[in-house]
């Protein structure tokens, strides 16, 4: 999830 | 997706769509600064490099798309287009873009979350988007007046990182980690460099003027 968090934005 | 991170991603949409208006429906591309549009192809070109390989939701697969679509369309238009170049100002457009390319790319190398090729590539985009604008803006600055498309499409660009700033406070606060200080140390650079394009943008609106920058 942190992942998800750090690259899902534009 | 909060709403402050959904505004910023349509107030983006929209500056480009105001770009690729003014390039259509004047088939002009005066006072836009070919520079800042080569180094927004090269952001996104190096911040969506996993757009195949890492699949989040098809809203940010499609804003991808958009994003390196429009702005290598708006580089072959004001390079190869025959009623576009023509034109296109290159006297004007004269800021040295090659230096903040190769700036962002060492800082990149030195400041990134990890020493991988995506995230060098992710903080090279991050700290080039920052800068990216700098040779419009020297171009309005140099041009004195300012057509309305163009100057809207500068405001709307400016304003979409803004919401990102809020997006990361809003953020900050919601979940139980943060770790986006490199775009948002970077975000507050870049809105900060529209400071003075906002102060004259809001001069002329609330004048009902021309929107005019100091030389």
């Amino acid at each position: 999830a942190k992942d998800q968090g750090t690259k899902d934005e534009l | 997706m909060n709403i402050f991170r959904f505004a910023g991603d349509m107030t983006h949409l929209i500056s480009v769509l105001v770009l690729l208006l003014k390039i259509y429906a004047t088939k002009s591309c005066s006072g836009i600064s070919l520079k800042t549009q080569e180094l927004y192809a090269l952001v996104f070109l190096s911040r969506y490099l996993d757009l195949f390989t890492n699949y989040i939701s098809l809203y940010n697969t499609l804003m991808k798309l958009v994003f390196i679509g429009s702005s290598l369309a708006i580089v072959w238009c004001m390079r190869m287009h025959h009623a576009v170049k023509r034109s296109y100002d290159k006297e004007v457009d004269t800021f040295r873009h090659y230096y903040l390319v190769l700036a962002c790319f060492v800082l990149a190398t030195l400041v990134n979350e990890q020493f991988t090729l995506r995230e060098v590539c992710w903080a090279f985009s991050i700290y080039l988007e920052a800068v990216a604008i700098l040779p419009q803006l020297v171009l309005l600055q140099r041009s004195g007046n300012v057509d309305n498309l163009t100057g809207q499409y500068v405001f709307f660009l400016g304003a979409y990182r803004a919401f990102y700033i809020l997006n990361w406070i809003y953020r900050y606060f919601t979940e139980q980690y943060f770790t986006r200080w490199i775009a948002c140390i970077a975000g507050i650079v870049q809105t900060a460099l529209y400071a003075d394009f906002f102060y004259y943008y809001f001069i002329s609106w609330k004048n009902n003027a021309k929107l005019q920058l100091p030389a």
